[in-house]
């Protein structure tokens, strides 16, 4: 089970800007 | 003229929408120790996207809240009273939807357009990546 630190963070790189 | 500079100096979403402007800004913010405000305003958008079925959205909100919303952290001290409270209750009766952080991620932007994002365009990182 992931931890609330990993879930945080995977949250915010999934709404990161992938391409310029 | 549609440059990523030129973007950049449009507006703080259209920086933010790039990738190197994004990372510029991120590593301006690190040095002014506020990167959380623009890690928050991530977590906001994340969030948004989340499939509110999935127990996972829950843990998020939870996590979002105790690192960003509870504390003194200076996310916290730039967002209204009310507006902590009305997260505060939405997490306590797990009653979490979709746009429970809008205000709050409006509200930081909105510091960060009027301060941090002025600050970049003049600052050593952004004149050095010209």
């Amino acid at each position: 089970i992931d931890s609330e630190d990993d879930l945080l963070q995977e949250c915010i790189s999934s709404a990161m800007p992938k391409t310029k | 003229p549609d440059s990523p500079l030129a973007r950049w100096t449009k507006s703080l979403h259209s920086l933010l929408g790039d990738q190197d402007g994004a990372y510029l800004f991120r590593t301006f913010l690190e040095r002014e120790k506020c990167v959380d405000t623009l890690d928050f305003w991530f977590a906001c958008n994340g969030f948004r996207q989340m499939d509110l079925k999935d127990t996972k959205t829950l843990r998020v909100a939870k996590a979002i809240y105790k690192r960003y919303v509870e504390n003194h952290s200076i996310v916290s001290k730039q967002l209204k009273p009310a507006t902590k409270t009305y997260i505060r209750d939405g997490i306590k009766k797990q009653q979490i939807d979709s746009v429970m952080f809008d205000q709050a991620q409006t509200e930081i932007q909105r510091v960060m357009e009027g301060n941090a994002y002025q600050m970049f365009l003049t600052s050593e990182v952004y004149l050095e990546y010209l």
